[in-house]
């Protein structure tokens, strides 16, 4: 039975991507079968693994506004274990198409449902904002993991994403769990760093991971060679941090 | 008459919030009557100046949706020519409720209309996507400036944001100039902001604010004090940058 993953914050630049497509990797290096959709029109998550977005025969705006199933969209990646669900920019319009159609939250679980069981882990890369696409991915997730980048402004949004997945839960979804906050672009030897790790595990406690994902100028190259990082420089400290993160989160999710 | 700019970029974490923050700030350093409207629904921009939201007359979120004039939201901030438009996180709600409204796209530009000569300068923070909100904003707007962050996810959306830009000159403002792209997060040492610089400036040319804002720690904890850096610290080399954007600004507006 897979387990569905959003990698949630309305919150910009905050490393949800970077999270997204480098925790897919690692899963699928650790041989869990692994989907990564992307759900953000930047299509971001589809550059980071040199994807032609002009050659698709399907992708994900087509799936969720023209009904084309989601099995027709999936391509492999050089990892194995490892498919992808690529967008392009046209998903942009979703948010708006979608506002009128019944049952507009339930789009994506119904796409997932066929495909679900192929699966040992998938991986929703969402866009920066609360609208239509990430309720789609909050509502068929199991769970949702928090990138949360050491930075004022990002502590200040963890308010409204909170009190949207309690909104959620109450109306969309009642099993949606958080697997966890992993702090990224993290600087040990920068103040404000710091007092957002210790405000953060104040407040959240156990629900922030362990792993730290340090400011790795590696992650910010290797999607412009088209691989995620595991593929780009195994020795690099991000990529060490995401391989440890995917290790965490399976520790986590294994039964005691 | 006053010059209406739309700081715009779909990509997030890119810094259009701390542009539209601290340029306002320096324009009104240098006597300019300003007006910043925060746009965004994370609401950054209004708590970059210490506003509480909860003693709010009114926001902008209720003049957009509810007919309120804006006048009724308008703050004063710390700095005697800066005047502020805040919002709270219920603006979140518009990019939905606008949708089925009539000239849903002309909403500001009739909210700006009445006030509008009050100012030379209005300054719109934009929320990281090319929606309803956005589009408002390009369709009032005489110019936008683009904040680019010298990373490869935020060089791959400019054809995006271009194309948006374009469309926006056809249907519903033709005549909205680019005043220019400003490199932020600059760090001279790492090669990525290097390349992307060069490439920047070989395609967009003169587009290219030849201010650079560099990476300042500075930049990114003036807002958990409430103020602009040029009240937190005027020594900062963040600093230092917006005041020479202001300046650059209004100088390649200037008439020759
Ligand atoms: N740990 C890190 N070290 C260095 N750079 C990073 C790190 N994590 C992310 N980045 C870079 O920071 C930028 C923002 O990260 P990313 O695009 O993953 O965030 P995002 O939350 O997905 O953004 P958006 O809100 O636009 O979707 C990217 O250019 C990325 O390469
Ligand atoms: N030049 C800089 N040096 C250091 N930190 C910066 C700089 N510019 C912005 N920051 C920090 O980087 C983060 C992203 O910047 P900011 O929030 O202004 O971007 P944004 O484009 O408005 O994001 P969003 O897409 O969420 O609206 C913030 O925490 C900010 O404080
Ligand atoms: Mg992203
Ligand atoms: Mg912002």
């Amino acid at each position: 039975m897979s387990r569905i993953i959003a990698i949630a914050n309305q919150k910009g630049g905050v490393g949800k991507t970077t999270t997204a497509v480098n925790l897919a990797a690692s899963l699928a290096v650790a041989e869990q079968r692994t989907l990564l959709i992307d759900l953000d029109p930047q299509a971001n998550a589809t550059s980071a693994y040199g994807i032609d977005k002009g050659a698709l025969k399907a992708h994900v705006y087509q799936c969720l506004v023209d009904g084309v199933p989601l099995t027709e969209a999936l391509v492999p990646t050089e990892l194995p274990f490892l498919t992808l669900a690529p967008t392009t920019t046209d998903l942009a319009g979703a948010e708006v198409e979608l506002v009128p159609v019944v049952a507009r939250e339930q789009r994506l679980a119904q796409l997932l449902a066929p495909v679900r069981d192929r699966f040992d882990f998938i991986v929703i890369d969402c866009p920066p904002s609360l609208g239509l696409l990430t309720l789609n991915a909050l509502t068929v997730a199991d769970s949702v993991i928090i990138p949360l980048q050491c930075e004022f402004y990002a502590m200040e949004g963890m308010g409204h994403l909170m009190s949207t997945i309690e909104l959620v839960r109450t109306h969309l979804n009642p099993r949606l769990a958080i697997d966890g906050i992993v702090l990224t672009m993290f600087d040990r030897r920068n103040k404000l760093s710091l007092q957002v790790e210790s405000e953060t595990t104040a407040f959240f406690g156990r629900q922030v991971f362990e792993t730290r994902i340090p400011r790795n100028v590696r992650l910010s190259e290797s999607p412009s060679f088209g691989k995620p990082a595991v593929l780009y420089d195994v020795t690099a400290p991000g990529t060490k941090a995401y391989l440890e993160l995917a290790s965490e989160l399976l520790a986590r999710l294994s039964p005691k």
